[in-house]
C-alpha cells in the first residue's frame, strides 16, 4: 500500500483559481463593498469565510449573483482578504491592519482575525 | 502494515495561464 502525495496540488489548485479569478472565468458572484465591485468564485469564498458560509449554504441566497456588504467595511480591507483566499499570503502594513482585521472579524475570518491581533500584539511591544 | 508515501514535489497540475 503506497500512495504518491503531490506536495504541491493544494497551491497548484488555488493558483489556478486565482488565474481564473483574474480572467474573470466561471466567476459566479459579484460582492458589492461600498459600490466596489470585486468578482469570486462562491465556492472559494465560502470555503474561507464563515459570513460567506451561512450566506451561500441559505437556500434562499445561495442564487444571489450580487451581495452588498454592511457599508461600513472597508474595500481595501476586503481586497487584501479577497487576495489573501486565493493566495494564501495576507498582507499585512501597519496603515491597513485594523482594516484588514476589522473586515476579518466580519467576514468570520477566526485563524486571521489571531494573526492579526498576535501582528499588532507584537508591533506594539517592539 | 504502513502505507508507503512517496512524496512528489513538482508541478501536480497545469498552470492555466494568466492571459489567452
Amino acid at each position: 500500500d503506497s500512495c504518491i502525495q503531490f506536495t504541491r496540488h493544494a497551491s497548484d489548485v488555488l493558483l489556478n483559481l486565482n488565474r481564473l479569478r483574474s480572467r474573470d472565468v466561471l466567476t459566479d458572484v459579484t460582492i458589492l463593498v461600498n459600490r466596489q465591485p470585486f468578482r469570486a468564485h462562491k465556492t472559494v469564498l465560502m470555503a474561507c469565510s464563515g459570513l460567506f458560509y451561512s450566506i451561500f449554504t441559505d437556500s434562499l441566497k445561495c442564487n444571489l449573483n450580487a451581495i452588498s456588504l454592511d457599508p461600513k467595511v472597508d474595500p481595501d480591507g476586503f481586497a487584501i482578504l479577497l487576495g489573501f483566499m486565493y493566495t494564501s499570503r495576507l498582507s499585512l502594513r501597519e496603515s491597513s491592519i485594523v482594516a484588514v482585521m476589522n473586515t476579518a472579524v466580519y467576514l468570520q475570518m477566526d485563524h486571521v482575525v489571531d494573526t492579526c491581533h498576535r501582528f499588532i500584539q507584537s508591533s506594539d511591544r517592539s | 502494515q504502513g502505507v508507503t508515501t512517496i512524496k512528489e514535489m513538482g508541478r501536480s497540475i497545469h498552470e492555466i495561464p494568466r492571459q489567452d
